[in-house]
């Protein structure tokens, strides 16, 4: 699924999975502004650990695989 | 595999734990023997024992409930999330907590499987958290597995071990099936049990666990077989993508079974010699599809078969001996399949890529070659 084919209803499934599992925070400060974003950073860390192409970009694998039942929590290490 | 960290682990061996209540989809007895046999996976290997309560606080409390149900981390409806657990400590600490909007089954995979489930979440309830091994129990993704056949694997052993060390009561004159451990692809050694493609797709097969590779995608996707087919056998000996009826072919010593997309084809698994294959043969080594002449090649021992599949015949002549053909090809041949017109042989950690019809061998590579390490 090119990149343009990715939906809006994508985009905040993906946000509140990255926010959910991947510790994603709300964006703030200077660094929108500058270089890589957080959000692009969280699906990298997504793709990784998942054995995904790590593109920092939505495709059809990295949805594709957001959207698979899975256990409820986290993937990054929240342990407290 | 990972762990929570923090030395976030129990302080004592000797564990309680209490059903709150029930799921309507599953009897009671189902449930609590669903229940048992999911921590009897982790006791098993450890010196973790699990004694059950049914009134008061235990350590390991567990409910079903939707949506919010009282612990700021509120379900989602059916699918999405199946249950969650907590690390160990005292309060809320161990317990786990199923979505009760999912339809939960004792064995089939009509629903999710709650013994799969609640073993997975009871593996947080006792210090681990989510392993990236897609053949993990921790893996975070629900995968279908066959609980009358589960083993819990190597990672999954390590990670619980480093926690609690392993089983002290364990009789060693008692053999046990190994933990099995997840295929690495890019592995220089492995050979693999089976490759064919799909619709587009080459599936590579290896033990209990298949690779996806396609055009789009760069990199090739792990994943259990029974995820895609939960019938399916694992450590499979050939598969073969069928044009003529637009199916996969998984076959396994005698037997063949049939898949259409992710339907099982009702009447298989059929025998070997429903594909004209004479009685003798126990299993095959390979098979093959050439689309250039629409025949089926199956690779036995030191020789192949050409099948016809639309007549449901044998060729004449055949078997054939594979180096009467295939002269390069010494070693017992392991999987194949045909790619862009290319015919792939795979021989131990090799591939050979020939043209089928001028027997031209172009290239010798390496079995890793599809799987882009």
């Amino acid at each position: 699924m090119p990149i343009s084919q990715v939906t809006e209803q994508d985009e905040n499934f993906a946000e509140s999975y990255l926010k959910k599992f991947f510790n994603l925070t709300e964006e703030s400060g200077p660094t929108v502004r500058r270089g890589i974003s957080p959000m692009s950073k969280k699906v990298s860390e997504m793709q990784r650990f998942f054995g995904l192409q790590i593109t920092g970009m939505l495709d059809a694998d990295t949805m594709a695989m957001m959207k698979k039942p899975r256990c409820g929590v986290p993937d990054a290490q929240t342990a407290h | 595999y990972s762990t929570f960290g923090n030395n976030l682990k129990w302080q004592k061996n000797s564990l309680t734990y209490r059903i709150e209540n029930y799921t309507p989809d599953m009897t009671k007895s189902e449930v609590d023997d669903s229940i048992e046999k999911a921590l009897q996976v982790w006791a098993k290997v450890t010196p973790l024992r699990f004694t059950r309560i049914y009134r008061g606080i235990a350590d390991i409390m567990i409910s079903f409930g939707t949506r919010d149900h009282g612990d700021y981390y509120p379900f989602d409806g059916p699918d999405g999330t199946l249950a969650h657990a907590f690390a160990p400590s005292s309060g809320i600490g161990g317990d786990a907590h199923f979505d009760d909007d999912e339809t939960f089954t004792h064995r089939s995979n009509a629903g999710y499987v709650l013994f799969m489930v609640a073993a997975h979440e009871f593996g947080h309830s006792l210090g681990l958290s989510h392993s990236d091994d897609a053949g993990a129990l921790m893996y975070p993704v629900y995968s279908y597995r066959n609980p009358d056949t589960f083993v819990l694997p190597r990672d999954d052993v390590n990670g619980i071990q480093s926690l609690y060390g392993p089983n002290p009561d364990k009789d060693p004159s008692v053999p046990e099936p190994k933990p099995p451990k997840t295929p690495d692809a890019c592995d220089s050694t492995m050979v693999l049990d089976a490759v064919t493609t799909l619709r587009g797709e080459m599936l590579f097969f290896k033990d209990s666990f298949l690779w996806r590779s396609y055009p789009q995608s760069n990199t090739p996707q792990q994943s259990l077989i029974t995820n895609f087919w939960p019938s399916a056998p694992v450590n499979i000996d050939a598969a073969y993508e069928s044009r003529v009826s637009d199916r996969i072919l998984l076959f396994k010593d005698r037997k063949v079974w049939a898949f259409t997309g992710y339907n099982p084809v009702p009447g298989y698994p059929k025998p070997l010699t429903s594909l004209g294959l004479p009685s003798h043969v126990r299993k095959i080594d390979a098979a093959l599809y050439d689309t250039r002449s629409r025949k089926t090649l199956f690779f036995v021992g030191n020789s192949y078969f050409s099948y016809d599949e639309a007549r449901r015949t044998m060729d004449r002549g055949f078997p054939k001996r594979i180096n009467q053909t295939f002269s390069e090809l010494t070693n017992k041949v392991t999987a194949a399949f045909q790619y862009r017109g290319f015919t792939y042989i795979y021989s131990g950690p090799y591939m050979y890529e020939y043209n089928l019809k001028t027997r031209r061998l172009y290239r010798v590579l390496r079995n890793s070659y599809f799987l882009r390490c």
